[in-house]
């Protein structure tokens, strides 16, 4: 992805959007839920809301025009160029012009509004160019052959979280200040060596490692390393979580925060997500876990909170009686607070604060003692 | 015989379309020359090639038919590079 020289962007995130006019081609109820659906998937990634204007100057002036429309940009007849659009600021800036020598529709004939609607307004927010052809921002019009099927592409979420930040986290919620405050805590640094997680998961042969508001995924086959924001993957999930820990047997990831668990397989929250932890079986005086481990073998799986642990029978799914232990009775060497643990090569890991303890629950000890980043070959 | 001049004519109208392309929204200056001493060089094959990366296609720096292809297609009128 890229942004226009300078990065113009919005310092405000409720936008209003008016349109001006309308194309003869299609109902004008059909151009206005095109062009509602085109800001939604924005709204859906960002802390960005959008509320119409029927008249009066709104942030983003959308019309039709043809040929020359009093911008120095005139349209160029059926075909070749489709619609053009201004990045973020006052007057023409910001705004959208869809070139009415076009034969606008609704379906995936001719040419769709919808999906150069999505692209003109990721212009309107800042976004420029770019060269992934799977991109909405893409410069060469591309139809669907099933509009359902239409997503944003990874590219696209992450060139308007780069302007925005994620989509806050519910509703209710205080909508992101102005700019003056900063977006979220920055981002972490993969080689300091005082780097700590949140919590650490394996995922379908990979590791992924989640601090604030982003994560590491690092693959065991390829061994590359990539960096995300959480929310670009799961746009539902909270940050800053307290832990996770893979079943392999469902193919499931199951994530922490509070008192609150989420189910998440590959890329799809599960349905019916959140539940509480005490459903799983924890006492009301536990508030919260500090991490957890899931080991395939035995299939059962050790929740680790403060300095005692429960053990989970992933078979008969519940808790299993005489628990909760202490950490340091079988896990010798394990004798300080658990930020997050993850279990690989028959080792489990265990992270707290800037330090890794590799221990083999065979021997049941510590084999050994590493920086928590050991893993990103810094 | 094939007119030499109709081959010479439609290789200039791909070439003006291809200047024009480059002009609207690679930053190829207007008054850039064409045709320059060694083929492979020059402002218009260099954007050519620019073109034909930013674009997903192979880089030839030639108008091949898939880069007139790809010229010819819809697409948003702001430039693919900083205006």
């Amino acid at each position: 992805f890229s942004t226009f020289l300078g990065t113009p962007k919005w310092r405000k995130t409720q936008l209003t959007y008016r349109i001006v006019n309308y194309t003869p081609d299609l109902p004008r109820d059909a151009v206005d839920s095109a062009i509602e659906r085109a800001l939604q998937i924005w709204e859906e990634v960002t802390p960005l809301t959008f509320s119409r204007m029927d008249e009066g100057e709104a942030d983003i002036m959308i019309s039709f025009a043809v040929r020359e429309h009093g911008d120095f940009s005139p349209f160029d007849g059926p075909g070749k160029v489709l619609a053009h659009a201004y990045p973020p600021g006052q007057g023409i800036y910001g705004d959208a012009h869809f070139d009415d020598d076009e034969q606008w529709t609704k379906e995936t004939a001719g040419t769709n509004l919808f999906l150069v609607a999505a692209h003109e307004l990721g212009h309107s927010l800042g976004l420029f160019h770019s060269a992934n052809t799977e991109a909405v921002m893409y410069p060469l019009y591309k139809s669907f052959t099933d509009l359902a099927q239409f997503r944003l592409s990874q590219d696209d979420v992450d060139g308007i979280q780069s302007l925005y930040g994620p989509p806050s986290a519910s509703p209710d919620d205080p909508l992101v200040p102005t700019e003056s405050a900063p977006l979220g805590p920055e981002t972490p640094a993969m080689c300091d060596p005082a780097l700590s997680f949140d919590a650490v998961s394996t995922l379908r042969g990979e590791v992924l490692f989640f601090k604030d508001r982003h994560f590491w995924r690092k693959s065991f086959r390829t061994h590359e390393l990539e960096f995300h924001l959480i929310s670009s993957f799961w746009p539902s999930l909270p940050s800053d979580m307290d832990a996770a820990y893979e079943v392999t047997s469902r193919d499931t990831v199951f994530i922490f925060k509070g008192n609150q668990f989420w189910g998440v397989r590959g890329g799809e929250v599960q349905a019916g997500y959140p539940r509480s932890i005490h459903t799983l079986g924890f006492p009301p005086t536990v508030k919260k876990i500090d991490a957890a481990i899931s080991d395939k073998d035995k299939k059962k799986t050790y929740f680790f909170v403060e300095d005692k642990y429960w053990r989970f029978d992933e078979k008969r799914q519940s808790m299993e009686p005489g628990f909760p232990r202490q950490i340091a009775e079988d896990f010798p060497g394990v004798d300080t607070k658990i930020d997050a643990a993850f279990e690989a090569f028959g080792f489990f890991y265990f992270f707290s604060g800037s330090s890794q303890l590799e221990f083999d629950p065979n021997a049941k000890k510590v084999t050994h003692i590493l920086k928590s980043n050991s893993w990103f070959n810094c | 015989a094939y007119p030499l001049d109709g081959a010479a004519r439609g290789e200039d109208t791909s070439m003006d379309l291809v200047q024009q392309y480059l002009e609207n929204y690679y930053n190829l200056p207007k008054d850039a020359k064409q045709f320059v001493r060694r083929k492979d060089s020059g402002p218009v094959v260099k954007k050519i090639r620019e073109m034909q990366k930013f674009l997903g296609l192979e880089v030839t720096g030639k108008l091949d038919s898939n880069t007139l292809k790809v010229i010819s297609k819809p697409r948003c009128g702001v430039p693919d590079v900083g205006h």
